[in-house]
């Protein structure tokens, strides 16, 4: 997008177009396009870079976590739900984060939680052993609220602080595995110990991103989103009305298939890729 | 509903049988809306919109009495035009037929390998399936417990690279006497010039019959670059679209199948190996229109 000096028709058409394709979606669009067209009639604006840069400030706006927020890992013992729909990246994820976390100080613990796909238990088991964290794990077809039981247990009589549960990939429209992961809820919630739930996000996805956040949020509440894939050319635009609607914020995202492809979220580098 | 949204357009209008061309660009604004919020590409919903306009400011819809079934249908009817018939998967001239799995991280290729399997044997075939990922932990696990719960072969050879692997997938089945060789490849990135190259040595290694693009079916406007990029860098023969059991409206189908011009050819409905189902047109319309 050049930065043109005069805002013309095709400047704010630029601009709408720049937001669609990144997967902001019609509605969130429109209301950004309007605000801005507010603030230009009221005199703001003059040059098109401008007019730019006050959209990326709008966005930026919509990312910001509000104020007086828990911080995601308190100092007590705290159990990390991951949770998502098939194959957006949550074990790859639960292993990235307990590599970073374990780094930066915390006694982490892993729980294989996937029960149900094959070799689900096996994959999270692999990295475990790839970044040297113990992990909790059990037979295919177990139940995955004993899992998380049990990992508790041993978090509180080992000493760990922090449990990170990687849990099967689940279509939200599936009622049966939604109550699943409710009663997983519960367990955790059973124990009196900080739960947390993190919703993973495919950067790729479209519109239905936030029918899966809204779902995932209304069944288990979230804390925190991740955004995986963003080293793809996708870009992840869905994230504004998931943050927007669920008012949790991203923590991380995702940047490759590696253990250390994970970065703090910078909402905006996030913004100005969608320019760049 | 579409068409409870032109219905409200041209009712506002209120003058049935006397529509001018104005009148049709609000109808088709609404149209626009419901495939950019289906995940349509945006570019896509364009030049469809162009082709429906075409039709829709003829005197089939300016002068109709009732102008919202006749946007509809024309809309359907494009819809249904680009989407296409279902693709039938193609068959080398001697055994066995090689099917190329490949696609984006996650989009479920593996899961498909298998279904694709149980799905020929029921058919009378023999298949073997190939576990060409040798990067994702625990991927030949994954495949291989699949071919042990389904009672279907699996060819794994640690430490071998993907294109050999593949090559000599499909001389054991030609001795063995299996119908087909299914590679199950590893997810890759569209703009990954080495897995790219990857792939494109395993097509040029066997010369697979299908090379089949397996797509996530809540893509959003992403699908485009990604099926073009396929297209161009190893050449895909048909399209298929997972998770399709989940509310995603699936545009993503549409705009694949419009850049490339391949086939939709199997649906994944579901996460056991018998969800696999034949794509049909009717329906995958029904869903991107809302
Ligand atoms: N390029 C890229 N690939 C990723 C990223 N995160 C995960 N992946 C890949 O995405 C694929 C799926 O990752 P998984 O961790 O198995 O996803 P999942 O959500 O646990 O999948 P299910 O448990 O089957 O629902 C794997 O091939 C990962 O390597 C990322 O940030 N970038
Ligand atoms: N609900 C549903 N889940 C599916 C479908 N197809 C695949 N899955 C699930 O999606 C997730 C990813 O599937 P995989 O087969 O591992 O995907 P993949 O493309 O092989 O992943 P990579 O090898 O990492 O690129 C798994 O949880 C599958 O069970 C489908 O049609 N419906
Ligand atoms: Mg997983
Ligand atoms: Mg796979």
């Amino acid at each position: 997008l050049l930065p043109r000096s005069e805002i013309t028709d095709d400047l704010w058409g630029e601009l709408e177009e720049t937001l669609i394709a990144a997967d902001v979606g019609v509605d969130t669009t429109e209301r950004l396009l309007e605000r801005l067209r507010a603030r230009h009639a009221a005199g703001e604006f003059g040059t098109g870079k401008e007019l730019s840069r006050g959209l990326q400030e709008e966005l930026a706006g919509l990312l910001r976590p509000p104020d007086g927020r828990e911080p995601l890992l308190p100092s007590d013992l705290t159990v990390v739900l991951t949770v998502g729909v098939n194959g957006v990246g949550k074990t790859t994820t639960v292993a990235k984060l307990g590599h970073h976390w374990s780094r930066s100080g915390r006694r982490v613990l892993l729980a294989a939680g996937d029960t149900f796909r094959a070799a689900g238990t096996e994959q999270l088991a692999i990295w475990a052993d790839r970044v040297g964290l113990p992990c909790v794990a059990a037979q295919r077809g177990g139940d995955p609220g004993a899992i998380v039981f049990d990992a508790i247990a041993a978090a509180r009589a080992r000493g760990f602080d922090v449990v990170v549960v990687d849990t099967a990939g689940r279509l939200h429209t599936k009622t049966n595995l939604m109550e699943e992961l409710r009663k997983i809820r519960r367990i955790v919630d059973r124990q009196g110990v900080v739960g947390r739930v993190i919703l993973v996000l495919d950067a790729a996805t479209g519109q239905n991103a936030v029918v899966q956040a809204r779902s995932f949020a209304s069944a288990i509440g979230t804390d925190a989103i991740v955004v995986t894939k963003l080293d793809g050319t996708a870009r992840g635009g869905m994230v504004f009305s998931v943050v927007r609607e669920l008012g949790a914020p991203v923590c991380f995202v995702g940047t490759g298939e590696k253990v250390g492809d994970l970065a703090e979220f910078d909402s905006e580098a996030f913004v100005a890729a969608l320019f760049a | 509903a579409l068409s409870d949204k032109l219905q409200r357009v041209f009712d506002q209008l209120g003058r049935k049988g006397k529509l001018n061309e104005q009148d049709v660009d609000r109808a088709l604004r609404e149209v626009r809306l419901a495939l950019l919020e289906a995940d349509v590409n945006f570019r896509v919903v364009r030049s469809f919109l162009d082709k429906v306009r075409g039709r829709a400011v003829g005197v089939e819809v300016l002068q109709s009495l009732t102008p919202t079934q006749q946007v509809v249908k024309i809309v359907h009817e494009e819809l249904m035009a680009l989407l296409g018939e279902a693709g039938r998967l193609a068959t080398a001239p001697s055994p066995p037929t090689a099917i190329m799995l490949l696609g984006l991280q996650g989009s479920g290729k593996t899961t498909t390998a298998a279904k694709l399997a149980l799905h020929l044997r029921k058919q009378g075939q023999r298949p073997l399936l190939v576990a060409a990922d040798p990067y994702r932990p625990a991927a030949v696990t994954q495949l291989e417990m699949l071919g042990r719960q389904l009672d279907i072969p699996v060819f794994a050879r640690p430490g071998v690279a993907p294109a050999a692997l593949c090559r000599d997938a499909v001389a054991e089945a030609r001795s063995a006497g299996q119908t087909h060789v299914i590679f199950d490849t590893a997810g890759r990135l569209h703009i990954d010039e080495q897995l790219m190259a990857e792939v494109a040595e395993i097509r040029q290694r066997t010369n697979p019959s299908e090379i089949l693009l397996v797509a996530d079916a809540m893509t959003g406007q992403d699908a485009v670059k990604v099926a073009e990029e396929f297209q161009q860098r190893v050449g895909i023969t048909g399209l298929v679209l997972t998770k399709l059991d989940g509310d995603a409206r699936g545009g993503a189908a549409l705009s694949m199948r419009d850049v490339t011009g391949v086939p939709i050819k199997l649906i994944g409905v579901g996460e056991r190996p018998d969800a696999l189902e034949l794509f049909h047109p009717d329906r995958l319309t029904s869903r991107i229109l809302g």
